[in-house]
């Protein structure tokens, strides 16, 4: 009923209760917390009724758990801990690829994205990266996005290679380039997690923010006609939600030559 | 060095002898011993802090929503107590504090005592949702003592 937050020992192996602070003063310390994990204020929780069930909350708690384990070998996490392989089966996260990256980040953020609904055969991916600071250095970043098996029709098309094409600004304010980022090529009967190497991408997003117009899909057969994706198979917006497109990004923290001690 | 007739009359004076289980008592308790009890101080050595999230009303619930969803709260620990003569009896004391603290002892106005603080820190990881929904896993350096010394 009257929750205290913080406990401290007093000397003689007694775990006691900070709870006799006055109500300013405890909002003095929450705040000085808040400081501490670099917020200015707390955030605002999403409204959704269990927004960890989501693609992306569910696969950095996959992470959060790699993290937390790694300093245990990668057998014992295969063998003692059935919580954590499900979470590498599921995202197909393995140590080995992702070791480097996993071990050496600062920071690892999930973008949701807000491309919309699909634009005629294409499908737009817009993530906002206008809240990550410019002096962050992005070490890699991966599109991850779920694909169920295509209808049998669909396999005398195939293989498909999808595009995905980096949107610029032209000389006109209206004139948009599309650049390819990267390509990727799938069977119709493939499903699981694909994931596409956006690295590129998404520096120039992070260090020019403005310059941010998503990317498109374009989604070719065999033959070089364009293929609408959901018909491939690939969930959009209107699917299941832990099976939503997110983007992940790596982020190291720039060096501070005289890091302030508090 | 003490001639064997001045321990003799140390001795026969009556001072107490130490015995195994107050020394283990007051090395549990945090306390250092060989000083009157209304002296007594807390040596140098890690203490308990805990931060609960949960507490805060910042961690995930299943019914309460909020922006941590992981950790339920860390252990941040934090240094205590006296770094005093003699050295020996405290954690970790380094080669300079020993000399300072004998410094100290000759010169009380104009030499500090050795500090009780950190020697080892390490990092908690913290995932968390922003104000977009995005969820942003940080690593979080130097928050949590791993061991004090007197420097």
């Amino acid at each position: 009923t009257n929750p205290a937050s913080f406990y401290a020992d007093n000397g003689l192996q007694q775990t006691v209760i900070v709870d006799r602070l006055p109500r300013a003063q405890r909002r003095l310390v929450r705040q000085e917390v808040l400081q501490l994990l670099g917020l200015h204020h707390k955030p605002r929780p999403p409204v959704e009724t269990n927004p960890t069930a989501n693609s992306a909350p569910s696969y950095m708690l996959g992470l959060y758990n790699l993290i937390e384990q790694e300093e245990d070998s990668v057998e014992e996490q295969l063998n003692g801990w059935p919580g954590n392989l499900r979470h590498m089966q599921l995202y197909n996260l393995t140590l080995r690829g992702a070791e480097d990256n996993i071990k050496s980040a600062d920071m690892i953020m999930s973008f949701v994205n807000h491309g919309g609904s699909p634009f005629g055969m294409h499908r737009r991916f817009f993530f906002d990266f206008s809240e990550v600071p410019a002096t962050e250095k992005v070490m890699s970043a991966e599109l991850r996005l779920f694909k169920h098996p295509a209808p049998r029709v669909m396999m005398s098309r195939g293989p498909f290679k999808m595009e995905f094409k980096l949107v610029r600004q032209g000389r006109d304010w209206e004139e948009r380039i599309l650049e390819t980022e990267a390509n990727l090529t799938v069977s119709a009967m493939e499903s699981g997690w694909l994931t596409v190497n956006v690295s590129r991408a998404t520096r120039e997003w992070t260090y020019y923010s403005s310059t941010n117009y998503g990317l498109y899909l374009v989604t070719t057969d065999a033959y070089g006609y364009e293929v609408d994706a959901a018909d491939l198979g690939l969930v959009d917006e209107e699917g299941p939600s832990d099976q939503q497109p997110f983007l992940v990004s790596f982020f190291k923290a720039p060096q501070k030559l005289h890091p302030k001690v508090s | 060095p003490v001639s064997a007739d001045a321990r003799r009359k140390k001795r026969s004076a009556g001072e107490k002898s130490i015995r195994k289980d107050d020394v283990s008592f007051a090395r549990d308790s945090g306390y250092v011993y060989g000083l009157p009890s209304k002296y007594n101080r807390q040596s140098c050595g890690r203490r308990v802090l805990y931060v609960s999230f949960r507490d805060l009303g910042w961690q995930c619930r299943l019914r309460l929503q909020d922006w941590i969803i992981a950790p339920d709260g860390y252990s941040a620990y934090y240094c205590h107590g006296e770094c005093a003569f003699p050295l020996n009896a405290h954690m970790n004391a380094t080669n300079h504090a020993i000399v300072q603290t004998l410094v100290h002892l000759l010169n009380q106005l104009a030499v500090p005592k050795p500090c009780c603080a950190p020697t080892k820190l390490s990092a908690i990881s913290v995932l968390y949702f922003d104000d977009n929904s995005n969820v942003i896993l940080k690593k979080y350096k130097n928050m949590v003592v791993r061991a004090c010394g007197c420097h």
